[in-house]
């Protein structure tokens, strides 16, 4: 399903760096603070997180490297998912489907499907119905694997209705 | 509608006993409708009982006990619905080394079901990796990506290798 | 300051269990699940804590031994923190200070000081001063060490003054 | 008594910055009173600059980092108001291997002043004991206790003794 993802000037990825994903488990160690949970945010970033707080920052635009001792801040942060598609299961010709997403320090962002810039909502239509596109279980981000116990029996059933 | 939430509903019910069952070596669990009138809008109750000990709110549950029953209630979804892909950031930090094992042993089952992402520190996690990826900062607070062999990581997951890339 | 812990029917601690505390360092170590927050969970109970969600219940007759495979529940919990009191921090005569509690089936329950019944004030006016009651930053429960970062500012204001 | 506050926050300000400088090898932090002009009752920034990186939002911090921050302020208000006991529930769950090493370091140097009752399951933490207890279920849902030594634990806080309390 996911074959890779490339991250660029994405929190603290100043440099291109790929990630090409294994069909079974990909295992990813480190120590504290080296950008493991980095890699999570980009993906969510890339599927369409709107939430600042939902990337652990304030603003949209603490996702640009902002520089480092010896490193000038990013202009843009870039994130591309690249997902198989030799199923057929996105609406889309190709045996692969990339999702690309830019975020300038302007502010001005960028959508991209297979390189060409695209709407949210493209990217949005390309997921509806394959399953693929986030599902409340599918992503459980660093102290949050509880949270389904502690969440209110109504929060909950949020959660049990996107497994149905 | 209200049928195909039913329906769905007992499966996860079923896997959610049966995996909580794996990986706590025994005991019992359940999930509940709050309103059996109202299937459509009601909430959903979880109880657990792991072996050996009483039925009781599962806030009363230890740290590792409540990761072992979110884990078993994860995965029962994703045998009703798989999803393609499940990311999971150091989903094992409370474990102790023999629920980590338990729960290594479960994601090897679910591997051909999903694809996984794997965050972690523990070793034993770790073996049921096929790729492993070291994320390390040799210059300041910039992220870079190694591969990294199972024999060159530590108990904890520390990095032994200075090989480039 | 600290020198032992004793429960007897409190949570998992069916039997009277006794915890002698160093003068520096004392841990506890164990399996998950083995009873090692309850220990915590003991020592808030004792100092006063009035509520059953602070003691991840929902009632307070969840600290009562609620039985197991092959074991009965218990009538009551009880459990007892013996201070030093060489230093004569605390009003009072002893060299020792002792502090217990106990809840009963029925939810009548019992504050002891030196084994004699007192009320909660008398508990609360003993520890006043002394700076030995709990403060916000003396007992840190399980998940909950970044709760100073994740508060807001105001928030962690009062652990501020707690220690001002 | 705004004096009081003032003078108090400027003590936990001082020890937050040695003992985060401490913990991190280096770096920077800080605290702030929101409002100059309202010392009494506004609210408190804290700022964390790991060493090598670039201040941001602390939300930004990894857990592991966040952990460290957290432990350098609750430590640095030990220092301004001594609690003369101080009971710590697997504060150590995010740490790596090096971390823990510094932050056992920090307790030990706080063991003159406070009194510490320390729930882990890492080995590197224990190596600050003075005393082990063992807590174990030997009878299905009933804890008892034992005392361990150093030598009879594992790495991650297994019990490797079957001998009675
Ligand atoms: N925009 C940014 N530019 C540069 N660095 C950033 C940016 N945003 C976050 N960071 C840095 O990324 C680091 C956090 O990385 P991350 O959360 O991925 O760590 P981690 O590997 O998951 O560690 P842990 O094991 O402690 O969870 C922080 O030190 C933070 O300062
Ligand atoms: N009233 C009670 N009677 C009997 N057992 C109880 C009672 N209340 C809680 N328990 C049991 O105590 C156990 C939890 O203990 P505790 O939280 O102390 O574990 P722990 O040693 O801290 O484990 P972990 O390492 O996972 O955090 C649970 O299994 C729970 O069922
Ligand atoms: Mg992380
Ligand atoms: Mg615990």
């Amino acid at each position: 399903m996911l074959k890779s993802l490339e991250v660029f000037g994405f929190k603290s990825f100043a440099d291109r760096t790929r990630f090409e994903f294994d069909s079974g488990v990909t295992c990813v160690v480190g120590p504290n603070g080296s950008g493991k949970s980095n890699v999570v945010d980009a993906i969510k970033w890339i599927l369409g997180d709107q939430s600042a707080k939902s990337l652990r920052g304030k603003d949209m635009l603490d996702v640009i490297f902002n520089g480092s001792a010896g490193r000038k801040p990013s202009g843009f942060a870039e994130a591309t998912l690249t997902f198989d598609n030799s199923t057929g299961l996105f609406p889309s010709e190709s045996t692969e489907v990339q999702i690309g997403r830019r975020l300038y320090r302007s502010g001005d962002s960028e959508y991209l499907l297979n390189q060409a810039v695209v709407r949210l909502k493209d990217v949005k239509d390309l997921f509806m119905g394959t399953g693929a596109g986030t599902a409340a279980y599918s992503i459980i981000e660093q102290g949050r694997v509880d949270q389904i116990l502690q969440a209110n029996p109504t929060t909950r059933r949020v959660v049990f209705e996107e497994a149905a | 509608s209200e049928r195909i939430f039913l329906d769905t509903f007992e499966v996860i019910r079923v896997n959610f006993i049966e995996l909580f069952r794996k990986l706590f070596g025994g005991g019992d669990a359940d999930i509940i409708l709050e309103d059996a009138e109202d299937v459509l809008d009601c909430g959903i109750d979880i109880v657990a009982r792991p072996p050996g000990k009483e039925l009781r709110s599962i806030s009363l549950l230890s740290g590792g006990e409540k990761t072992m029953t979110a884990v078993a209630l994860l995965f029962a979804m994703f045998k009703s619905k798989p999803s393609p892909y499940c990311v999971l950031d150091e989903v094992d930090a409370a474990l102790d080394d023999a629920n980590v094992d338990r729960y290594a042993a479960v994601l090897k089952e679910f591997v051909n079901m999903t694809q996984f992402v794997v965050i972690t520190h523990r070793k034993r996690t770790m073996t049921a990796a096929n790729v492993l990826y070291g994320v390390t900062m040799e210059q300041a607070g910039v992220s870079k990506r190694m591969s990294v062999r199972f024999e060159e990581v530590g108990e904890n997951g520390e990095i032994h290798t200075t090989r480039a890339a």
